[in-house]
């Protein structure tokens, strides 16, 4: 397995985004990507990243492999690549470890390091094909600074969704807060809108704790989606054109 | 633990 990235920025950002809710995990690489599917400890959260082939400098990927990362050691390696640095990421069948080799683009400065593969056991899980009731695409920068601002206010959000706009509302001990965005098209900047496709009205309570983690793959990508169907977990979708996309799975709160 | 049902039954063996 050899796969070649020309920006270091890009793979730093995506460990980033995962890194606080997942700590050891598998990357399964194909010959069409690499991806990752990992729920956090405590089985609230799901997260799935993919990395597509066509996204790399260059990739090859000839016997299927799964590969076991600590998240948190691989962020550790990353550290010392420059963003604007190439990153190549080696693995040879049966070898315990996984390297990587950062350039820079003058090619002055090449360092190389070795990460030890874990062994972590892989429930062969998968996520089911879903049609949602809600769909909202709205800047992710939005959705950051209402889940940070009204974090401040209380622990879970309800996420409202009507026809024309979606509203995000919370309680907690010094008093409540509401976010309306009304949807609104933007033909010259399209990463701008706020765009709603409803079926059935929607309402549902999240914890802003994992919506405050999702939200740090913000950097990645313009915009954001929400899919939500009723007592269905929420889908956070971080598009990423041509190279890939984040998901995050988060359950609802479902009153007792 | 009413979370960790919904993710579990959603999250499904394949």
């Amino acid at each position: 397995f050899e796969a070649k990235w020309d920006h270091a920025s890009t793979l730093k950002k995506v460990i980033d985004a995962v890194k606080d809710l997942i700590g050891d995990t598998s990357w399964d690489c194909t010959n069409t990507g690499m991806s990752l599917q990992s729920m956090d400890s405590s089985h609230v959260a799901l997260v799935h990243v993919l990395l597509k082939s066509e996204g790399f400098e260059s990739y090859r990927c000839d016997r299927n492999v799964s590969m076991g990362i600590s998240l948190n050691s691989m962020a550790k390696v990353l550290k010392c690549a420059g963003n604007d640095d190439s990153v190549t990421l080696r693995h040879e069948s049966e070898s315990s470890v996984v390297n990587f080799a950062f350039e820079s683009h003058k090619e002055e400065r090449v360092s190389e390091f070795e990460l030890k593969l874990m062994n972590i056991d892989t429930e062969h899980l998968g996520i089911p094909e879903t049609e949602y009731d809600s769909i909202i695409k709205m800047p992710s920068a939005d959705l950051r600074r209402t889940c940070a601002d009204l974090s401040q206010f209380g622990d879970s959000v309800t996420i409202s969704c009507a026809k024309s706009d979606v509203r995000f509302e919370t309680s907690g001990d010094i008093g409540t807060g509401n976010v309306r965005l009304s949807a609104r098209g933007s033909s010259d900047k399209p990463e701008t809108e706020i765009a709603i496709e409803m079926i059935n009205p929607v309402s549902l309570t999240f914890a802003l704790k994992y919506l405050n983690f999702f939200t740090k793959a913000a950097p990645l990508s313009d915009t954001v989606k929400l899919c939500m169907s009723n007592n269905h977990p929420l889908c956070v979708e971080f598009p990423m054109p041509e190279v890939g996309y984040i998901r995050y799975y988060l359950a609802p709160k479902i009153d007792e | 633990a009413i979370f960790q049902k919904v993710m579990d039954d959603f999250y499904v063996a394949i």
